[in-house]
């Protein structure tokens, strides 16, 4: 499965390469995290497409990025309301 | 005290085109 994946990811362009990357890790990234998979998914979009091949091969260090994904989108969301309550 | 943060990140949703790529260059 890992050739077939890497043999379709070689044939496309860069974009078609996200594209297909993020069809594949969003149903993945749904499963741990459905409120948040979108913005996870884009978020790890934008990481080199050699790790994202390696997340989809290995459970573990998808879960270790989403959780981290999920801190910082967590930060930032905190950020954000702090900002909106100071402008009010 | 700018909100290009606001947007960030893009999400990705199947099927529909992702306003990430505008960041790939080719």
């Amino acid at each position: 499965e890992k050739s077939l994946i890497a043999s379709t990811l070689a044939s496309a362009s860069p974009e078609e390469q996200k594209i297909m990357l993020g069809e594949w890790l969003f149903p993945l990234i749904q499963a741990m995290n459905p409120t948040l998979a979108s913005k996870i998914t884009g978020m790890l979009l934008e990481m080199d497409n050699s790790e994202l091949l390696h997340m989809l091969e290995s459970p573990e260090s998808l879960r270790s990025k989403v959780d981290e994904a999920v801190a910082v989108l967590q930060a930032c969301q905190a950020q954000q309301e702090a900002q909106q309550e100071k402008a009010i | 005290s700018n909100g290009s943060s606001i947007n960030w990140p893009p999400e990705f949703h199947p099927g529909v085109p992702w306003k990430g790529l505008q960041n790939i260059d080719p």
